[in-house]
């Protein structure tokens, strides 16, 4: 474990915990008997949370995490683990169930057809992995998949007329830890003699990629002090 | 040596 790779895991955490907090926000803002301001303008206005997203990145755990009962790395790991496969399902969950927060997902503008990042993401995991075995397969699948997991979360907030600040942190802070786990990579490959893992390391570049122009709109509007805005 | 690749990364 390196300082880049513990970063990254509490980024990710934060991201998760910022989502939870988000959906928190909507549950008790509808519960109130008055509706506040800022209950009705959640509640009006869409959440800006991708569920297509969301239900990408409970398959990426889903796939990636087949090991936890079987390879023990150690406590945190384990921990980690659970906290990412049950947060990951109940945002789903919420989003799909719940009867409120599921009023503040708008259905209409997330409309990005996410079945057709799976099938290509589970071929290339077929053509291109490191062991042709079941678990590697799937865990290389969760590697691609993982990389464009954030499409439809972008190109809805591109449709999202105002994004407000706590999903705007969320995508900042998932793409930020696969940001830090690139250094760790780095670092890892200076320090750990035969740690090399292509497929990793080039699924990682191209998911932080993907956050570029996110990345240049979201420092362009703290520095300016506006409201985060995507071009559409 | 027939080394089982555990991923360690999350």
């Amino acid at each position: 474990m390196n300082i880049f790779r513990l970063a990254g895991d509490m980024t990710h955490l934060m991201s998760v915990l910022v989502l939870l907090l988000k959906i928190h926000t909507i549950k008790s803002c509808a519960g109130k008997s008055y509706p506040c301001s800022l209950c009705f303008i959640l509640l009006e206005s869409s959440s800006g949370i991708s569920l297509k997203t969301q239900e990408l990145y409970a398959l990426v755990f889903a796939t990636r995490y087949l090991d936890i009962f079987t390879d023990f790395i150690s406590v945190y790991n384990t921990i980690m683990k659970l906290i990412f496969l049950g947060s990951s399902f109940s945002i789903v969950w919420y989003i799909r169930r719940h009867k409120i927060v599921r009023r503040s997902y708008d259905k209409d503008q997330d409309t990005f057809r996410h079945f057709f990042l799976v099938l290509p993401c589970l071929l290339l995991a077929l053509i291109i992995n490191e062991k042709f075995t079941f678990k590697e397969v799937l865990w290389t699948f969760s590697l691609y998949l993982e990389a464009v997991a954030i499409l439809p979360q972008l190109i809805l907030l591109q449709r999202t007329r105002n994004i407000d600040n706590l999903t705007g942190q969320y995508v900042f802070l998932l793409g930020a830890y696969r940001a830090l786990y690139i250094l760790n990579w780095i670092y890892r490959y200076f320090t750990e003699p035969h740690y090399v893992h292509w497929i990793t390391w080039i699924s990682g570049l191209v998911q932080t990629l993907l956050y570029a122009d996110f990345f240049y709109y979201y420092f362009s509007s703290l520095k300016n002090n506006v409201k985060l805005k995507l071009p559409a | 040596p027939l080394t089982v690749e555990v991923h360690d990364e999350l």
